[in-house]
């Protein structure tokens, strides 16, 4: 699976996520990525791809749950994933990368690894695959 | 923050131990991606093309499970799912057990933009993306030689366990992205 999250400079906030699934997979199964709001979600609070165990992160309604985390108790996008990734999910579940309306970037995971990257106009750059 | 991205590749068990040449090669195409949303964002460009061309590098880089390197179902061919969404809008666009859409990502967005509704699925999928300038391949462009021989272990286990039941947990336990 592989995604991208965005904020642009008007303020837009996008998400996309892409997938041939998972290894063997019977006939007709569809993961969460396709899930708008398990897999891939964005509004005017923060944008959000998912990548793991389709049917958990679906259970879980994963990707929207971030969003709905920061809007309606205001925590921030780390603390609203954290509370998906470690009180929500199963250890091995899943991984997510999230940015916010303010340029926030929160890339988490409780698997082993997550093939993840990211930018942004001050020049951070976090290019990463474990811990 | 005037602008920001991030992007993954899959997450799952990701062995410590590959080799420095592996390594290397993920983190080229995280890297070219990353270079593709910094483009796009640093001219002025949308977060929708942005999130858009970033996947499409991906979807063409063979080491991801996405477009060309994708995985083989239990049938030994592949079946492609993608969506996006406009969070300026909550527009969405979905599309699911695609075989033949080069860029799956690209025809969500289609939808997204061009159609009534947010899901097509399978068959449907695949009529609509007629109807579309996408480009089109054939299943066989998603094969890759690593995935291929992935997918005949993963079959020799399969047939060597002797019920259903132990079928499925076998398969459970390797559900990853």
């Amino acid at each position: 699976t592989v995604g991208a999250v965005a904020l642009d400079s008007e303020g837009r906030l996008a998400a996309a996520t892409s997938t041939g699934g998972m290894t063997n997979k019977q006939f007709g199964r569809v993961g969460d990525v396709p899930i708008i709001g398990s897999g891939t979600f964005a509004n005017h609070v923060a944008a959000v791809s998912a990548t793991g165990w389709g049917e958990q992160i679906m259970r879980n309604v994963s990707a929207n749950t971030i969003a709905n985390h920061m809007e309606f108790t205001g925590s921030s996008l780390e603390e609203a994933m954290n509370f998906v990734v470690t009180e929500r999910l199963n250890p091995g579940d899943a991984g997510f990368i999230g940015v916010d309306s303010l340029g926030n970037i929160s890339m988490q995971m409780n698997t082993a690894g997550m093939f993840r990257a990211s930018l942004d106009a001050d020049g951070n750059r976090t290019v990463m695959i474990w811990q | 923050k005037e602008w920001a991205i991030a992007l993954h590749g899959g997450a799952g068990t990701i062995s410590q131990d590959l080799p420095d040449s592996v390594k290397a090669r993920y983190y080229a195409g995280l890297e070219e991606a990353l270079r593709v949303g910094e483009l796009v964002l640093r001219d002025g460009g949308t977060a929708l093309d942005a999130v858009e061309n970033v996947v499409n590098t991906l979807e063409d880089n063979p080491l991801f499970n996405a477009g060309r390197g994708a995985v083989f179902t239990a049938e030994g061919r592949h079946e492609l799912d993608a969506a996006i969404m406009d969070g300026s809008t909550l527009a969405a666009g979905a599309v699911t057990g695609l075989t033949t859409v080069k860029n799956p990502v690209s025809l969500a967005r289609i939808v997204m933009q061009e159609s009534r509704h947010i899901f097509f699925s399978g068959v449907g999928a695949e009529e609509y993306a007629d109807q579309t300038s996408v480009e089109r391949v054939d299943n066989d462009y998603f094969h890759t030689q690593n995935r291929y021989e992935q997918w005949q272990r993963s079959q020799e286990q399969a047939s060597a366990e002797s019920t259903p039941m132990t079928m499925e947990k076998w398969i459970e336990d390797s559900k990853f992205g």
